[in-house]
């Protein structure tokens, strides 16, 4: 059997909206340490892997590992049924489940909804768990920002790392521009500008794949950007008690 | 022009 309670539905219903344009069906993997997924976008450029720790929900269990194969789009129409208040839990009942059973739970009303399993037959990636040259921590609100503003100018944003920072710069048709963005070590943490710089960066990626994980913000008001020259880049959404949320880039390469 | 590998060609099934 499987059960799995978050106290805090609203986080779950969070993680399904930062993700449902990316991936369209995933499986969610279940074991005596958590909840995990892992799934490349339709075009196979970006990666999407969320863990979530047992030890963050009010109340789990998981005798046997589990796979269970759902559609986004199916699971967001349940999850519309839920309040953003409600505790929500997952259940399963049999060894080989065929459906995954929800109970929203609020004040004054309990729902309960099973949603079909799928079969799928999906690569996993190993993902080596390598030390990157450049990492920064930035305000996740003022990384959705650039990315926006810069987006207008051109599909593709540059960032480059030094010990100085973070630069994101764009050249288009109609011209050209830079974003350094500060350093600093103020009291308020969701303010905080971090670099760690071994080697510096640079790097090309496709602007609008960033606009598509900027959906994620809502999860932590920090973002971690993880680089190495001409590898995937990570950025991380650290889901405060329970895990995080990881989605790789790959960049853009110049022929 | 800039192009774009697949990220399955930077990590190798698990």
């Amino acid at each position: 059997m499987f059960e799995a309670k978050f106290e805090d539905g609203g986080l779950f219903k969070k993680i399904v909206e930062a993700i449902k344009e990316l991936v369209k069906n995933v499986n969610l993997e279940a074991n005596g340490t958590g909840i995990s997924l892992q799934a490349m976008d339709t075009s196979h450029v970006a990666l999407v892997a969320l863990q979530l720790n047992e030890k963050g929900f009010k109340k789990y269990r998981c005798e046997k590992s589990l796979t269970m194969g759902l559609s986004i789009e199916n699971l967001q129409k349940i999850l519309k049924c839920s309040g953003n208040d409600d505790q929500i839990t997952l259940r399963t009942q049999d060894e080989e489940p065929t459906t995954l059973s929800f109970t929203f739970e609020s004040k004054n009303r309990i729902s309960e909804f099973q949603l079909n399993l799928m079969s799928l037959d999906q690569e996993q990636l190993g993902v080596p768990d390598t030390e990157y040259s450049s990492v920064v921590r930035m305000p996740s609100n003022e990384f959705t920002k650039i990315c926006r503003e810069l987006g207008n100018i051109n599909e593709a944003i540059g960032i480059e790392t030094s010990k100085e920072g973070i630069k994101f710069y764009v050249k288009g048709d109609i011209g050209e521009g830079q974003v350094s963005v500060k350093i600093n070590d103020t009291e308020k943490p969701e303010e905080r500008v971090e670099c760690e710089v071994d080697e510096p960066v640079n790097l090309s990626f496709a602007v609008r794949y960033f606009n598509l994980f900027n959906k994620a913000s809502a999860l932590s008001s920090q973002v971690i950007l993880s680089m190495s020259q001409d590898q995937p880049l990570v950025i991380e959404y650290i889901i405060e008690e329970m895990g995080s949320l990881k989605l790789y880039l790959a960049p853009k390469i110049n022929d | 022009g800039p192009n774009q590998r697949t990220i399955n060609s930077y990590f190798s099934p698990k």
